[in-house]
């Protein structure tokens, strides 16, 4: 889903 | 990534670092909740079992796999190898009872629902109440040897910049996860009596000893 942000953190 | 984030995550694996050698050069475990690294090790597991299906960066998957590696690797020297100096009389707070709520409410409250994204919802609410038995066995006992609290400090400050960072990414307009957020606010907020105690008693050259 684009509306998600990224996990990019740990 | 931002110097907050960055630092912050630094901080985790010193507060990491700092536990494995405290019990490694001390041959014992003495004083640390068995609980807590349990509850750790299960977070760590649930959250980066992503590993397996994004690729974010060198440096993510790199930390991920150090902090699974860590995390099991205390858990093997307090259960296994220094199992003897283990404190489990005083370690004796009912995980269940933040294993549960933390299932339930990752199945109720989550932003969507399958499989990966509910154990790292999960992960997310289990992380942000995982120090408690470690609090819980220091209340208990009233102190805590200067190492131990450096490694709480640590652990601490570890979530208390990665507030930071979320607010920083916010005048960035970037997207941040609201359920990463609040989680993250309660967990810091757990460690705000410790860091008056730290920083009060601790900086001065005193032991961590609560008021009886």
């Amino acid at each position: 889903d684009d509306d998600l942000p990224k996990k990019d953190e740990l | 990534m931002n110097i907050f984030r960055l630092l912050g995550d630094l901080s985790h694996l010193l507060a990491i670092i700092i536990l494995l050698l405290k019990i490694w050069n001390s041959r014992s475990c003495a004083g640390i909740s068995g609980r807590s690294q349990f509850l750790f090790a299960i977070v760590f597991t649930a959250r980066y079992l992503d590993l397996f299906f994004t690729f974010i960066s060198l440096y993510n998957t790199v930390m991920k796999i150090v902090f699974l590696a860590t995390s099991y690797g205390t858990l093997y020297l307090m259960y296994i190898k220094f199992k003897a100096t283990y404190d489990s009389n005083h370690d004796t707070f009912r995980i269940e009872f933040l294993i549960l709520p933390a299932i339930a409410l990752a199945l109720l409250i989550n932003e969507e629902f399958t499989v990966i994204e509910i154990l790292w919802t999960f992960s997310i609410y289990l992380e942000s109440v995982a120090i408690l038995p470690q609090l819980f066995m220091v209340s208990k006992t009233g102190e805590a040897e200067s190492i131990t609290s450096h490694y709480l400090f640590a652990l601490g400050s570890y979530r208390a910049l990665y507030i930071l960072n979320w607010i920083y990414r916010w005048f960035l307009t970037e997207k941040l996860n609201a359920i990463a957020i609040v989680a993250g606010i309660v967990q810091t907020i757990l460690y705000c009596d410790f860091f008056y105690l730290y920083l009060t008693k601790v900086l001065k050259g005193k032991k961590l000893q609560l008021p009886a």
